[in-house]
């Protein structure tokens, strides 16, 4: 089976900083 | 295919898995007998427990295995929407859904990289002129990369669960041959008898009768229709 890699920070960081924004 | 009937799952066939469905049900209508073995134990009940576990085992992992690829592939289906609709006179690249799970989930994570860096990137300039950025297309392309990370997420936690079936597994399979060893009569003979006790192979066919192919015909035409 294929590794899946737990998500990374940088997706989140991206999300928060999106969010604050909004 | 085995996983979809045992779970009723119909997601959990692709459409190459139809396509052959489809295709067995009409060569079955032409008259093909396909001949099968059928395995049966009768003895022990200690071995049939032990071989029942195992097979039990075994169904799961097929179907953890189907699942987790069910759910690269939503992941891939929703990223290839995503491009669509950014680009839809363009000729866009596209995941192709029967491409190995590997190179799928290779792909998904590049697609989550780019995504949350160009958003990123705008947000840090947004900050500084807050007044000349796109807050609608801020909101879009967050709600992009949340949804893509559940996914993500759904086939983390699939793939944990093959690893933790493939054990059950290994483990079913290890007493199988466990018990074939202490029980077994003669580690290189053969032994063969009136068939009431040991393991039985039967040679069986499958075909349709002209009563089966009718109702076959029957419940395609509803589909088709």
């Amino acid at each position: 089976p294929p590794v899946v890699v737990a998500p990374k920070r940088d997706w989140y960081k991206a999300l928060i900083e999106a969010r604050r924004l909004i | 295919i085995f996983a979809a009937i045992e779970e009723e799952n119909d997601l959990l066939m692709t459409d190459e898995d139809v396509e052959e469905m489809i295709v067995l049900a009409f060569e079955l209508l032409c008259g093909r007998r396909i001949p099968m073995l059928v395995f049966a134990y009768r003895g022990r009940w200690e071995l049939a427990a032990a071989l029942d576990n195992m097979e039990k085992a075994r169904s799961e992992y097929r179907i953890a295995q189907a699942t987790g690829l069910s759910r690269i592939r939503a992941l891939a289906s929703f990223v290839n929407n995503q491009n669509l609709k950014q680009n839809p006179e363009q000729e866009t690249f596209l995941l192709q859904i029967n491409h190995s799970a590997d190179l799928l989930v290779e792909q998904a994570e590049s697609f989550l990289d780019q995504k949350a860096e160009t958003l990123m990137t705008y947000c840090l300039k947004a900050k500084k002129q807050p007044k000349s950025a796109d807050m609608r297309w801020v909101k879009e392309q967050a709600d992009v990369l949340s949804e893509s990370l559940a996914l993500w997420k759904e086939i983390r936690k699939a793939y944990e669960r093959i690893g933790r079936i493939h054990a059950v597994l290994i483990k079913a399979s290890e007493r199988w041959e466990k018990f074939i060893s202490t029980f077994a009569v003669s580690d290189d003979k053969l032994q063969i008898g009136k068939g009431l006790r040991g393991l039985k192979v039967l040679e069986k066919e499958i075909a349709l009768d002209a009563e089966q192919k009718s109702d076959v015909c029957q419940q395609l035409a509803v589909f088709l229709n």
